[in-house]
């Protein structure tokens, strides 16, 4: 799963 | 991924492409903010500095790369293409744009999810995006009548924030530990500031007359 701090969005 | 973020995308990706066909077909940027154009390139390059340290899929890295070329050839088009530039609304937009950059650089200090180089810049990119269509809608106000694809451009921008929040909206509940309190907030706020400009995009489609916007 992604880290809270990682931004998936563009 | 949900189908709204990817609408929202495409409807972003829309924005960019109708922008573009505006000034290569017409060879003008007429009604086009130069200043708005800074900010989103600004946006761009701040938010995408995970290009080189985070890699979450292709899609997110091409659609990155496409957001940062795009944007900066806007920009150089309409600051340095012989022809385009002539018709640029100097003396229309004149937004004190330098405000927005240093309100949301001030307020990415203060408030982020880590007080780190690159998530500083990502806050700012964040509250930039959310103020950066001002200079754009107070040049349309000004200069009243709005061409076709000046009035699709803002509109298909529009959609792209209002499928975002649809995507967020999504993911709240179908995601256990969904928590961006500063996009979303950032996020409504910046889809507020196009309800006025959608009204009247509305009237002028059900009335099938041409956008105006009330001085």
């Amino acid at each position: 799963p992604l880290e809270q701090h990682m931004h998936d969005e563009l | 991924m949900n189908i709204f973020r990817f609408a929202g995308d495409m409807m972003h990706l829309t924005s960019i492409l109708v922008l573009l066909l505006k000034i290569y077909a017409t060879k003008s940027c007429s009604g086009i903010s130069l200043k708005t154009q800074e900010l989103y390139a600004l946006v761009f390059l701040a938010r995408y500095l995970d290009l080189f340290t985070d890699f979450i899929s292709v899609y997110n890295t091409i659609m990155k790369l496409v957001f940062i070329v795009s944007s900066t050839a806007i920009v150089w088009c309409m600051k340095r293409d012989r022809v385009v530039r002539r018709s640029y609304d100097k003396q229309l937009d004149t937004f004190r744009h330098y405000f927005l950059l240093a309100a949301s650089f001030a307020l990415a200090l203060l408030v982020n999810e880590k007080f780190t180089f690159q998530e500083i810049f990502w806050a700012f990119s964040i509250y930039l995006e959310a103020v950066a269509i001002l200079p754009q809608l107070v040049l349309l106000q000004r200069s009243g009548n709005v061409d076709n694809l000046t009035g699709q451009y803002v509109f298909f921008l529009g959609a792209y924030r209002a499928f975002y929040i649809l995507n967020w909206i999504y993911r709240y509940f179908t995601e256990t530990h969904f928590s961006r309190w500063i996009a979303c907030i950032s996020g409504l706020v910046q889809t507020a500031l196009y309800a006025d400009f959608f009204y009247y995009y509305y009237i002028s489609w059900k009335n099938n007359t041409k956008l105006k916007l009330p001085a």
